[in-house]
């Protein structure tokens, strides 16, 4: 319990009514030990270390709280504030179809997130939603994207095997034609540093010009998640994050470094393999888990 | 690195940091780092010693990789996994290999959950050209296992590859039902499977190590498949795994291509850490 292990440093560094800077340091030397074992990206955490000892540092210390307490507080919400606060859905508003791109590394969860994302929106909005399968690389991927559909009562527009730009132009002019004011476009997972998978993901947003743009992330990346956001988001911009798998046991830092290096919202988690299985992002309890 | 000086605590840090940017826990980095020091003794050193004695102290933490043999005939291979590992790419990629050193290779669509599962097996299949036992999508998994040994043993094949579902190591119902598949394979024989596999995306972070002890917990794990390591991931959270069970690295996914896998070289691999 991490308020307890604060409390113990505070126990032993006793009679402290203020925070200083020798009993905030320990603390924070505790807090980087749990923020990497939590897999928060090294860089990402020592930005934090540094940004949460200036604040902590002459903090007032509330008679009703020990030091420890208001260590933890404050750790508790600068991590708070920098996951984005609160819990925010994006509004989807807009001229339709309102176009949403789902894009990641491989296995992240992008062709599942599609199915579930169209299945909230469908119920919670009254959306009317078509798949479009641009992925033409991964064995198999528009069977899984159409049996999804087909499960759900979604179509799915697809052409096999082809352009994945020519099929997202045509996915859109198939929406408008057929009165579906929501599109998901499903596109294959792809390395950050392969130059001509970006590029076409990049042809994509040109051409059919999504108006939410989903980075995909698996919520037990390791240190490396820093670097893959940071280069999805320099090169397309995305507009927001899904975490999945965050009904495993990973403890999930990856969220930190993604929002801290991006800067861009996370607004959902997938909390299982059933397309039900999608939840709204809530930096506290985000927050909680990662502090373990 | 550092040219050539005393290892001052400044350069201590500075390596710790490269170690976890590989994914290394600390509580191996400080391994790494005390046995380095100690070798230091204090003495002015040159990054060129300096990175050998790292790697000489990782290299130390992970079992030598074996030669393969086949244990039996067919020689049964499970591919186990959290969901998107790369298991069903990899056994198309295995499949292939074997297959080039003039073995008959038999897959198992032992994934019965995930849309388009089989689907993504039988592309595989038809692509190496070996052959697959599925079963209907929904259908029970051990005995897609069950039946597929049988066919393999009938048609007398040198290899039996069984595909799994992807699944979460914390999910108890997901893990009862991978300890069921193994109790009923080992009907036909109590030593099946002759190789348990688990993948592992080479992106993970500290969760490896839950997953190698929840695994490892219901099926003994004979080696490790690292995938996606053509990525700018360097892998390193399989360390304390290898460490702590004993279980070798075997083989390396490097694309999605049939060829991008290769046998697991631990100085190899080493070397790409500290570069
Ligand atoms: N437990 C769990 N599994 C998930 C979640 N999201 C996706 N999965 C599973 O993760 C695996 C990969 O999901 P996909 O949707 O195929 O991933 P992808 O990003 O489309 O993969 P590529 O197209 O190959 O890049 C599948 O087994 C999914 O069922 C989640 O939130 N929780
Ligand atoms: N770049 C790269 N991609 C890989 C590698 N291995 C697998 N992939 C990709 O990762 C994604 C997931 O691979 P799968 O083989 O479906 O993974 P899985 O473990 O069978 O997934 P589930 O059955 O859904 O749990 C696919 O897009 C693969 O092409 C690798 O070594 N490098
Ligand atoms: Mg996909
Ligand atoms: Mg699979």
């Amino acid at each position: 319990q991490l308020s307890d292990k604060l409390e113990g440093i505070f126990k032993r560094l006793r009679g402290q009514s203020q925070l200083t800077e020798e009993n905030v340091s320990e603390t924070l030397r505790e807090i980087r030990v749990v923020l990497l074992s939590a897999d928060v990206n090294f860089k990402t955490t020592k930005e934090f270390i540094n940004a949460v000892k200036e604040k902590a540092i002459g903090a007032e210390v509330l008679t009703s709280l020990s030091p420890g307490q208001v260590m933890v507080k404050v750790i508790h919400d600068e991590l708070v504030a920098l996951l984005g606060g609160q819990a925010e859905e994006p509004a989807f508003q807009g001229s339709p179809p309102f176009q949403i791109l789902m894009m990641g590394l491989q296995g992240s969860g992008k062709t599942t997130a599609c199915g579930k994302l169209a299945l909230h929106l469908r119920n919670t909005r009254k959306k009317n939603p078509l798949l479009v399968a641009c992925d033409v690389y991964r064995p198999a991927a528009i069977d899984q994207l159409k049996t999804i559909g087909k499960s759900l009562g979604i179509p799915v527009y697809d052409e096999g095997l082809g352009d994945p730009v020519k099929i997202s132009e045509n996915g859109r002019k198939f929406a408008r034609d057929n009165g579906h004011d929501l599109v998901i476009y499903d596109t294959a997972g792809r390395l950050q540093m392969d130059d001509e998978l970006m590029r076409e993901l990049e042809r994509i947003i040109e051409s059919v010009k999504p108006q939410e743009k989903f980075f995909v992330a698996d919520a037990m990346t390791g240190q490396e998640a820093v670097n893959v956001a940071k280069t999805f988001n320099d090169r397309l911009d995305f507009t927001g994050v899904i975490l999945t798998k965050m009904d495993g046991d990973a403890r999930g830092g990856a969220a930190l470094s993604i929002k801290s290096i991006t800067g861009k919202p996370i607004r959902y988690v997938g909390t299982g393999e059933k397309p039900d299985a999608l939840e709204v992002f809530y930096p506290d309890r985000m927050v909680s888990r990662i502090l373990g | 690195a550092f040219g050539k000086g005393k290892l001052t605590e400044q350069v201590i840090e500075n390596i710790e940091e490269k170690l976890l940017a590989a994914d290394i826990s600390m509580e191996v980095a400080s391994h790494i780092m005390d046995e380095v020091r100690v070798k230091a003794k204090g003495e002015e050193i040159d990054s060129m010693q300096l990175l050998a004695w790292m790697a000489e102290s990782t290299r130390n933490l992970m079992p030598v990789t074996p030669v393969w043999t086949a244990k039996g005939k067919p020689h049964v291979i499970l591919m186990i996994g959290v969901n998107g590992a790369g298991k069903t790419t990899t056994i198309g990629k295995l499949a292939h290999h074997y297959k080039a050193k003039g073995l008959s290779v038999m897959v198992a669509a032992g994934d019965t959950f995930r849309a388009g599962a089989i689907a993504q097996l039988e592309k595989w299949a038809q692509r190496v050209e070996v052959d697959i036992i599925k079963h209907q999508e929904g259908a029970d998994a051990a005995s897609v296992a069950f039946d597929a040994y049988a066919a393999a043993k009938a048609r007398n094949l040198d290899i039996l590859i069984i595909d799994t579902a992807g699944r979460l190591h914390n999910k108890g119902h997901l893990m009862e039902e991978l300890r069921k598949l193994v109790r009923v394979l080992r009907k036909h024989d109590e030593v099946l499977p002759h190789e348990c596999l688990l993948v592992v995306d080479g992106n993970t972070g500290q969760n490896a190590i839950q997953q190698g002890q929840g695994f490892n917990a219901i099926v003994k794990l004979d080696g490790l498949v690292v995938t996606k390591l053509d990525g700018t991931a360097k892998g390193g959270s399989i360390i304390p795994l290898c460490r702590e069970f004993g279980i070798p690295v075997c083989w390396v996914g490097v694309g999605e291509d049939l060829d991008d896998l290769i046998r697991f070289d631990r100085d190899e691999y080493v070397q790409g850490l500290f570069l």
